[in-house]
């Protein structure tokens, strides 16, 4: 279940990330 | 929405841009931008975290929208040139006070949040060597205004 919640979370920084960059008009 | 303490660094910046939701919306906007960027390096994982920097993420969209007629928000580089002129207008009142001899908490607040807004012009790419440095003495007169004012003595 670690590597589970490892990946959930990479998930949710990715989807952060990405928020972010459409929000400075980088994507 | 209480700030887990990992993401701690990044509260002065937040209480910034709380201080200038109303009196500068540009500059409000950068500081959250800038402590989003920051509280993601710092901690973007932990549950308590993400869900801090969610909300945050959210108010930041909510805010681009509202502002998306002001140039400074939509685009970046009239953004950098306010945050720039606005960071340097707090850096020279605080000095021109300082160097007036007028010790207050005001002035100690000011040479502060100067140092706090040339933080937040990382968000645009390095720093120049200039403000660098006004950062630098910001903060350090900050320190130094404070502690003089805190023991009883008369700065320098």
């Amino acid at each position: 279940t670690g590597s589970v919640g490892t990946s959930v979370a990479s998930a949710e920084q990715d989807e952060l990330s990405q928020r972010l960059a459409k929000l400075r008009d980088q994507v | 929405m209480a700030l887990p303490p990992q993401l701690k660094p990044i509260q002065h910046h937040l209480r910034t841009a709380q201080e200038h939701d109303k009196r500068d919306p540009v500059v409000a906007y950068y500081c959250r931008l800038h402590a989003m960027q920051t509280g993601m390096k710092l901690d973007g994982k932990t549950p308590e975290c993400r869900k801090f920097l969610v909300k945050l993420m959210d108010q930041l969209e909510m805010m681009k929208k509202e502002l998306s007629d002001n140039e400074s928000i939509s685009q970046e580089i009239v953004g950098n040139a306010h945050i720039e002129n606005y960071a340097l207008k707090v850096f020279l009142y605080a000095d021109s006070e300082d160097r007036s001899g007028n010790f207050h908490k005001n002035l100690i607040k000011s040479f502060y949040t100067s140092s706090l807004l040339f933080d937040v012009l990382s968000v645009f790419g390095e720093l120049s060597e200039e403000n660098i440095q006004h950062r630098k003495y910001a903060k350090w007169k900050a320190a130094y205004i404070h502690n003089c004012l805190k023991n009883g003595e008369t700065p320098q």
